[in-house]
C-alpha cells in the first residue's frame, strides 16, 4: 500500500546509534507521506516535521547501543518515536469530561449534517446520568423528518425524558424546555440542534437565535473523524459564531486515521473532549491524547 | 497561482497545498503535480490540471443504463450520516416525475426512527413503501419489497440501508447478504448498487470504496453534501485506484437538491 506508515519510518535507525540530519530527513519522509494520507493539514505536517527535527537533530542525543545491560539506553529509533508522538500529543491537548452541573445548565450539540449530533445527545445524555444527574433532553431539531421522534426513541431507551412538541421555532422550544428544566431543578438540558452548513445564514442565525434564548453553559462542535481537509474551515465557522468549548470526534470505530482532528484543534484551540467509537449509547469516552496520536501516525 | 513564467518550487508547493486542500490524496495529487510540471508555466498549469483531472474522471465514466424487464432494484449502501436516506428520497421524486412507479424498502430495521424518517420521504413524493419491523432482518424487508413490486407494476425499486462502517465485518457480510437475497427473485439485481459518499470525507473514502466494493458490485456513487465548502476531490482517487464512476451529486436537503454528476464542472470547480 502507499502508506508504509510509521514503522517503517521508526524501521530506518535499526541498527543506528545517532540521528542525524540525514537518517531523520528519511524517516520523516515516511511521517510526512503518513500524515498527509490521514488528512491531516499540510501546514501542520510542515511545523510538525520541523519541530521533530529541531528535537532529533538540535540536540545532543545520548544513545549507547547496550554495552552495560543495567544502564537504561534509548536507542534512535525509540527516541524518534517519541519525539513524533510527543509533538502530537502536545498539539492536541487532553480531554476534559464536563465539570459537574451548577444549578439548571445547558449543553448546546452543534455541527454538520450528519456528524452524530442526535445519537452523541443521547450518549452525553445516558453519561451524566450515570454521574448521578437529572438530564433532559431538548429535541430542537425541527428540520429532518423524524428527528424528534429519533431523539425520543434514543431517549426512551436509556431512561431520560425528552422534551419534544410540534413547531418550526427552534429557539421557542428550547426556552419552554429551559423554563420547564429550572421548575424542575434538573441539573442538566441538552439541546439536540439540526445539522448545518457554516455557510448557511439563515440556519447560522437559528443557532444564534437558540444561544441568544438559552445562553449555553457549554457550546460543544460534533465532528466526524473521517472529514478531510475542509475539516479546519467547517470548525473556524462554527467557532466564528458560537463560543465553542469542546469538539467531540465521532465514528472513531472506523479506520478513518483521523487527522482532521488534529487540524481543527491547532486552528481553534477548542480542546477535543470526548470521542464516540459506535451507534451504541455507552459508547463516548473522554479523549485521550494518546490514543489519537499513535493512530494519526498509523 | 502568482504568475511567473517558470514553475518554481515555492509555485508547485502552491499547487500540492491546493490538491490537498481539496482531498485529492497523495497518489492522485502526485499525478496531478506531474501534470501541473509538464504544463511549463504558471498560466498554462491550471488547463493542465482541468485536463488531467477530467481525464482521470472520463477514464471510469459509465454507458447510460440499459433498460431493464420488471422492477429496476436499486440497492444504496454507505457509511453512517453519509445521506443515504435522503438521496432515496430525491431519487424517487426523479423517477416520479419521469412518470415511473416507485417503492422504496425500508431494508434500515436497526437505527432509531429510521423506517418513520424514510415513511416521511415516501409521503412527500409518493411513492409506495414497504416497512418491516423495527430490528427484522433487513434482507427480509428487501425480499419483500422486491416481490411486492413484482406484483404491482413497480419499474424501480429503491432500498435503503443502515449507515455502517468498514470496518464492521457483520454488518459488511449483511450487505452481501441482502444483494443475494435480492438476486433469489431477480437473477441480475441489484441492477444498480450505489455507495452514498459524504462529500466532506478525506482519504478514508477510498477505503470505503474499496471495502463497499468487496461485499456489493457497487456501479456508482452518489456524492453528497456538495452545497457545503468541501470539493469531494476524493472521487478522484476512487476513480483511480477502485474505478467507481460518480453518478449523481447532493447539493441540499431538500427534494429537488440532486444533480447529475458533470465531470466537467466538477473539474472547474475543483480548482477554483
Ligand atoms: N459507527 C458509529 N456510528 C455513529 C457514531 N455516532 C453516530 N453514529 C451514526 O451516525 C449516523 C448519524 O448520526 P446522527 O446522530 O443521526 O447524526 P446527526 O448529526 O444528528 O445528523 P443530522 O441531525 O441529520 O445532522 C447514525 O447512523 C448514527 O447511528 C459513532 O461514534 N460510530
Ligand atoms: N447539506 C446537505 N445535507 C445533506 C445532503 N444529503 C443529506 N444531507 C443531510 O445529511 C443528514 C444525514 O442524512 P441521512 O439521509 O439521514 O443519512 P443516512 O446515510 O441515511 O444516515 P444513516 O441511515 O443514519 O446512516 C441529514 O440531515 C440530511 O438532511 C446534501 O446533499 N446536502
Ligand atoms: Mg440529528
Ligand atoms: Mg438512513
Amino acid at each position: 500500500t502507499l502508506t508504509r506508515g510509521f514503522k517503517n519510518a521508526r524501521d530506518r535507525f535499526r541498527g543506528t546509534t545517532r540521528l542525524n540530519e540525514e537518517n531523520v530527513g528519511e524517516a520523516l519522509r515516511e511521517v510526512r507521506m503518513s500524515l498527509l494520507e490521514a488528512d491531516v493539514d499540510l501546514g501542520i505536517v510542515r511545523d510538525f516535521l520541523e519541530r521533530v527535527t529541531e528535537r532529533c537533530v538540535g540536540s545532543e542525543v545520548q544513545l549507547k547501543a547496550g554495552k552495560k545491560k543495567d544502564q537504561q539506553n534509548v536507542s534512535a529509533g525509540d527516541y524518534f518515536t517519541k519525539s513524533c508522538y510527543d509533538e502530537l500529543v502536545a498539539l492536541m491537548g487532553q480531554g476534559e469530561d464536563l465539570p459537574p452541573a451548577k444549578g439548571t445548565r445547558v449543553v448546546l450539540l452543534a455541527g454538520l449534517q450528519g456528524t452524530g449530533k442526535t445519537t452523541t445527545a443521547a450518549k452525553l445524555a445516558r453519561h451524566l446520568k450515570h454521574r448521578g444527574e437529572k438530564v433532559l433532553l431538548v429535541a430542537a431539531d425541527v428540520h429532518r423528518p423524524a428527528a424528534r421522534e429519533q431523539l425520543r426513541v434514543l431517549g426512551e431507551s436509556i431512561g431520560v425524558e425528552v422534551f419534544s412538541r410540534e413547531g418550526d421555532d427552534a429557539a421557542a422550544i428550547c426556552a419552554e424546555a429551559l423554563t420547564s428544566a429550572r421548575e424542575q431543578n434538573l441539573d442538566t438540558v441538552i439541546l439536540d440542534t439540526a445539522g448545518r452548513l457554516q455557510i448557511d445564514d439563515n440556519l447560522m442565525t437559528e443557532l444564534d437565535a437558540i444561544v441568544t434564548a438559552t445562553e449555553p453553559d457549554h457550546t460543544l462542535l460534533t465532528c466526524d473523524s473521517m472529514m478531510g481537509r475542509e475539516a479546519v474551515n467547517v470548525a473556524k465557522g462554527f467557532a466564528d459564531r458560537l463560543l465553542l468549548d469542546g469538539l467531540i470526534l465521532t465514528k472513531l470505530d472506523g479506520d478513518s486515521r483521523g487527522g482532521a482532528a488534529l487540524a481543527i484543534r491547532s486552528a481553534t484551540g477548542v480542546p477535543i473532549r470526548y470521542v464516540t467509537l459506535g451507534e451504541d449509547t455507552e459508547r463516548i469516552e473522554v479523549f485521550r491524547a494518546e490514543g489519537l496520536a499513535s493512530r494519526i501516525l498509523g | 497561482f502568482s504568475r511567473r513564467n517558470t514553475l518554481d518550487a515555492s509555485t508547485l508547493s502552491e499547487i500540492e497545498e491546493i490538491l490537498f486542500a481539496a482531498d485529492l490524496g497523495v497518489k492522485t495529487a502526485d499525478d496531478l503535480l506531474e501534470a501541473a510540471k509538464q504544463a511549463g508555466s504558471t498560466d498554462a498549469v491550471h488547463a493542465a490540471l482541468e485536463a488531467r483531472a477530467l481525464e482521470i474522471l472520463s477514464g471510469v465514466s459509465t454507458p447510460p443504463e440499459a433498460d431493464v424487464s420488471g422492477p429496476k432494484i436499486v440497492l444504496i449502501v454507505g457509511v453512517n450520516g453519509s445521506g443515504k436516506t435522503t438521496s432515496i428520497g430525491k431519487l424517487a421524486a426523479r423517477h416520479i416525475a419521469a412518470g415511473k412507479n416507485v417503492l422504496l424498502a425500508a431494508a434500515d430495521t436497526f437505527r432509531a426512527a429510521a423506517i418513520d424518517q424514510l415513511g416521511i420521504w415516501a409521503e412527500r413524493v409518493n411513492a409506495e413503501i414497504v416497512k418491516g419491523s423495527p430490528g427484522g432482518d433487513p434482507a427480509a424487508v428487501a425480499f419483500d419489497a422486491v416481490k411486492a413490486a413484482q406484483s404491482r407494476d413497480v419499474d424501480v425499486v429503491l432500498i435503503d440501508t443502515a449507515g455502517r462502517l468498514q470496518t464492521q465485518g457483520n454488518l459488511m457480510d449483511e450487505l452481501g447478504k441482502i444483494a443475494r437475497t435480492v438476486k433469489k427473485l431477480v437473477p441480475d439485481a441489484p441492477h444498480e448498487v450505489l455507495l452514498v459518499l459524504d462529500g466532506n470525507t478525506g482519504q478514508n473514502a477510498i477505503r470505503q470504496a474499496q471495502e463497499f466494493s468487496r461485499q456489493v458490485d457497487v456501479t456508482g456513487i452518489v456524492l453528497s453534501k456538495l452545497d457545503g465548502t468541501a470539493k469531494g476531490g476524493v472521487v478522484l482517487g476512487i476513480a483511480q485506484e477502485v474505478g467507481i464512476p460518480v453518478r449523481f451529486v447532493g447539493v441540499g436537503e431538500g427534494v429537488e437538491d440532486l444533480i447529475d454528476f458533470e465531470p466537467g464542472a466538477f473539474v472547474r470547480a475543483l480548482f477554483d
